[in-house]
């Protein structure tokens, strides 16, 4: 139980002493490899239970994790005949499995998936980072995925204006993006789209927009 | 121990099912949460803590069809999302944390999200340490469902960025949630484009406009040209639109012609008419009209309350509905026109029969944006034939409805929020 002697708890902050380990080299990223979900650890589908007790699957397997993240990590076949080719199979299957894990890896954070342990790969491993495993990676990365226009072309569907310019609006405590500036002293509008008196002339300002904050 | 949980858990949760993605997601709408009273960081003050988590659990439900509550009295077992803080081996968790660096939280099926307390959280827009806000909507996002997203943008993406100003759900990460639990849905009170002039800095007249979307007290602006709502919305109506009823309104009509420029709201069998200078509704009005007024009184021969209404800038008529009736009130006669009230559906027919509100609308929302007359009612609208339509198809009948269309699929993330979330 941690005690509380200064009011602001400077005491308590010289207290935390222990630091993640620091992934230097090709082992230390191994286990990050497993413990993320890029290396499958051995039989990983045998062992999984069916009942549906997510929490106690878990918990055993959590513990077998650990087991399984320190010992082999290397993928094997439910018939492959484990006695006979096992050694020589096992060390080419094994840097085969680091290999496609790390270009795995290189290929969801945006390096270039060399497979080689480079420095960018390590500064990319020691991020702070999300505790839950990768293994349920979305396919949706970033190369087969144009989300950062897909706002643009959802407008698409719309008639929108070109563009917008944003005003304080202290009534509403807030910038905003606002939309379509109607400037109603300037006859040669551009976007002229209505002419039944419903609507008034419509021209649309150049201006781009602002960032928002909340 | 581990058997005791499972027949606790199994027995007073409502278990998760599977959607189709092979997610896991919850079966209920409302989700109750809780920051654990030994889990509480050593770094924040628990205010803090709680207000954090409390804004994170909203901007989730900004983009869905969930609701969070804190419940701090309810037994643990009743509550759906269990946060806590701790350092090393913690909270009863299998997954021991690593200390300072690299794993900052994690979070389980069953709705605990632990973060680790040798981590440097900050409050939001610190500049520095790790945001505990970014980092409570990414575990939220996994107890929700999702799994990590690597997309630059994404909220889900694993390692953490620093973010130099505030940061939002963005549009892939809304369809990601609503995959799993569908968009927003919900009626209406009224919708409207809320018109104001100024002046630029050169001295000439410009107006702006913006949509918004009222629901009994509370109200959303839309930003047409992102697809979605303001971040940070719905609002409390009593917050924006001083003076009106602040549990909603039944229509808002602005009267716009050479000669006029008021907006009314209206709500029972009274209206009130809002002063766009100085944002608040009139008690009096520049011609003396004290508010607020009688329907009857301001608008002879239309009946209250009133279902909603709307001006029709081509005729210089409001049209009132009312159940299966409409009210054309002739603005300059100040009378209703003749022949009226008429049946919703002579002045407005289907363009394919079957397909027709057929009276009670939510809202007659005309849009700027959209150049065109919607009528809303329920989760569906119908688009009003205009002008450019009848000079594409002149077959098409004056005032006729388009078939319809579902709200959800036009105007976005328009969702609500749990009550007590609502003033933060």
């Amino acid at each position: 139980e941690k005690l509380f002697h200064n009011r602001d708890h400077s005491d308590v902050q010289m207290l935390n002493s222990h630091q993640a380990k620091v992934i230097t080299d090709k082992h230390t990223a191994e286990l990050f490899l497993s413990r993320y979900g890029f290396i499958k650890p051995v039989n990983w589908e045998e062992i999984q239970f069916e009942d549906s007790d997510a929490s106690f699957n878990d918990d055993f397997l959590g513990d077998l994790k650990d087991t399984i993240q320190e010992g082999s990590s290397v993928h094997r076949s439910r018939d492959a005949n484990l006695d006979d080719d096992r050694d020589d199979r096992n060390s080419l299957t094994e840097s085969q499995a680091f290999i496609s894990a790390l270009k795995e890896f290189q290929r969801v954070s945006g390096l270039p998936a060399t497979g080689v342990f480079d420095e960018a790969t390590k500064e990319a491993m020691n991020k702070p980072r999300c505790g839950v495993p990768d293994n349920e990676i979305d396919l949706d990365t970033p190369e087969n995925s144009t989300a950062s226009d897909t706002e643009n072309s959802t407008n698409d569907t719309f008639s929108q204006p070109d563009s917008i310019t944003a005003s304080n609006d202290t009534s509403r405590n807030s910038t905003d993006l606002y939309d379509p500036i109607f400037n109603i002293t300037s006859p040669s509008s551009s976007h002229d789209i209505n002419t039944d008196g419903q609507m008034v002339n419509i021209s649309v300002n150049t201006h781009q927009s602002e960032a928002v904050r909340r | 121990r581990k058997r005791h949980l499972a027949t606790i858990v199994s027995k007073s949760r409502r278990k998760r099912d599977l959607s189709e993605t092979g997610y896991m997601a919850f079966s209920k709408r409302v989700l109750k949460w809780r920051l654990i009273g030994e889990g509480y960081s050593s770094q924040l003050s628990i205010e803090d803590q709680r207000y954090i988590f409390r804004m994170a659990f909203r901007m989730w439900s900004e983009v869905s069809p969930l609701d969070f509550v804190e419940d701090t009295r309810s037994p643990l077992e009743e509550i759906d999302i269990r946060l806590g803080f701790g350092t090393g081996r913690h909270l009863g968790c299998n997954q021991r944390f690593d200390g300072t660096g690299q794993e900052f939280a994690h979070a389980w099926f069953l709705g605990d999200i632990h973060f680790d307390d040798d981590e440097h959280f900050t409050a939001p827009n610190a500049g520095s340490g790790i945001s505990l806000l970014k980092v409570a909507v990414h575990e939220i996002g996994h107890v929700l469902g999702l799994p990590h997203i690597y997309r630059s943008g994404s909220i889900m993406q694993p390692s953490y960025l620093p973010q130099d100003s505030g940061f939002e759900m963005d549009w892939m990460d809304r369809k990601a949630i609503q995959h799993l639990y569908g968009g927003c849905k919900g009626r209406f009170n009224t919708a409207f484009d809320w018109i104001r002039k100024e002046k630029t800095p050169y001295g000439e007249v410009v107006i702006r406009f913006n949509t918004y979307f009222m629901r009994d007290g509370w109200y959303w602006l839309y930003e047409n040209r992102n697809n979605r709502t303001r971040y940070g919305d719905p609002v409390a109506l009593q917050v924006g639109w001083r003076g009106i009823p602040m549990d909603g309104v039944d229509a808002y009509v602005h009267v716009w012609s050479r000669k006029r420029d008021a907006i009314y709201f209206f709500k029972g069998a009274h209206f009130w008419r809002y002063d766009n200078e100085n944002d608040q509704a009139y008690r009096q009005d520049p011609e003396g009209h004290r508010y607020p007024k009688l329907i009857s009184e301001g608008f002879p021969g239309v009946v209250s309350p009133i279902d909603t209404a709307f001006y029709d800038r081509r005729d210089s008529r409001i049209y009132f509905f009312r159940n299966t009736l409409v009210y054309a009130f002739n603005v300059e006669a100040n009378s209703l026109a003749r022949g009226f009230p008429k049946n919703i559906r002579d002045v407005f027919p289907p363009v394919v029969s079957r397909d027709h509100p057929d009276g009670n609308i939510d809202a007659a929302y005309f849009s700027y944006t959209h150049n065109a007359i919607f009528l809303l009612k329920g989760t569906r609208f119908w688009q009003v034939v205009g002008s450019r339509d009848r000079w594409r198809r002149p077959f098409l009948p004056r005032n006729g409805l388009l078939p319809h269309k579902e709200v959800d699929q036009h105007w976005f993330d328009i969702c609500n929020v749990h009550p007590t979330a609502l003033k933060l």
